[in-house]
């Protein structure tokens, strides 16, 4: 079971009515106090279905990221009147040499006859430092 | 230093399934 930490989320990507959010866990998995614990939101505001999502990440060869099965693939026409949908996945990232941490993502989806790749890098991390502890 | 991108990349990862 993962305790979410008091950090606030990171906007990694908004766009084409998809957010992608970054939120750290507060401890790192047991014995491993290099091991960063991130939850991935993914959210959807278009008027019709998100599919075939598909989240990748890549960090230096100094560092090691995995990636768990998401929640799904799809995400449902967004309606104001109904709680919001999300796809969870979570992301652990090892870091054991406490360096800043650099993370390319790619994420594609298919939204109404649009098929999206897009990319992007991410930097803002709580201080390896802090990990296990936030 | 900041010559450009010295950093060397682990290949992207995705989830097993």
């Amino acid at each position: 079971s993962i305790r979410p930490s008091s950090l606030l989320p990171v906007t990694i990507f908004d766009k084409h009515s998809l957010r992608v959010l970054f939120h750290f866990a507060r401890d790192s998995p047991p014995s491993r106090p290099d091991v960063l614990v991130v939850i991935i939101s993914m959210l959807s505001s278009a008027p019709t279905p998100v599919i075939n999502i598909r989240f990748q990440a890549a960090v230096p060869k100094t560092m090691k990221v995995k990636l768990q099965p998401p929640s799904g693939t799809e995400l449902p026409a967004f309606n104001p009147i109904l709680p919001p949908a999300a796809v969870t996945q979570v992301l652990l990232l090892a870091n054991p040499h406490k360096e800043k941490v650099r993370l390319k993502y790619k994420l594609t989806f298919d939204l109404g006859e649009e098929s999206y790749d897009e990319s992007g890098d991410v930097e803002q991390f709580p201080p390896p430092e802090n990990w296990g502890n936030l | 230093s900041q010559s450009g991108d010295a950093t060397t990349w682990n290949s992207f990862q995705s989830s097993d399934t």
